[in-house]
């Protein structure tokens, strides 16, 4: 489950830096 | 989240800007924003905190979409610096005319922390790294004189 948790945690983290890009690229 | 007390002041001139300068308030956020996700973005506090933090960002773009501050990088760029080189002036006029109060010690540490926030455009120029410097010691030095019942020099 440490597995399972930390590929959630990473696919959220990717998330996150994309909706920052999207942020970002507009600008 | 403990984490992310190094933003904390940066957030905190968001919300004082909110109504003021929703512009400033935007990329204090931002600068927040980014370096928060260096700082953490793992642990489920600071993931929870910054998704907030996302959410409010996009909102706010949403609604400032017609100011070309926040379309423009670099008429953002140079707004975040006026505005803080404003505050900057405003404090050391104070200080070079020997009046020491609250509000140009705040004015000297906003200063200093937007011009952390212009970080978000790129690297600082060297004046403005002095400039930082400058204003966050003048902020601390005025702050412990007057604590302490000093005159500052």
């Amino acid at each position: 489950t440490g597995s399972v948790g930390a590929s959630v945690a990473s696919a959220e983290q990717d998330e996150l830096s994309q909706r920052l890009a999207r942020l970002r690229d507009q600008m | 989240p403990a984490q992310l007390k190094a933003v904390q002041h940066h957030l905190r001139t968001a919300q004082e800007h909110e109504k003021r300068d929703p512009v400033v308030a935007y990329y204090c956020r931002l600068y927040a924003m980014q370096t928060g996700m260096k700082l953490d973005s793992k642990t489920p506090e600071c993931r929870k905190f910054l998704v907030k933090l996302m959410d409010q960002l996009e909102s706010m773009k949403t609604e400032l979409s017609d100011d070309d501050s926040i379309t423009q990088e670099v008429v953002g760029n140079a707004h975040i610096e006026n505005y803080a080189l404003k505050m900057f002036l405003y404090a050391d006029n104070e200080d070079r005319a020997g009046r020491f109060h609250k509000n140009m010690i705040k004015s000297f540490y906003t200063a200093s922390l937007l011009l952390d926030v212009l970080s978000v455009f790129g690297e600082l120029s060297e004046e403005n790294i002095q400039h930082r410097k400058y204003a966050r010691w003048k902020a601390a030095y005025i702050h412990n004189c007057l604590k302490s019942g000093e005159t500052p020099e």
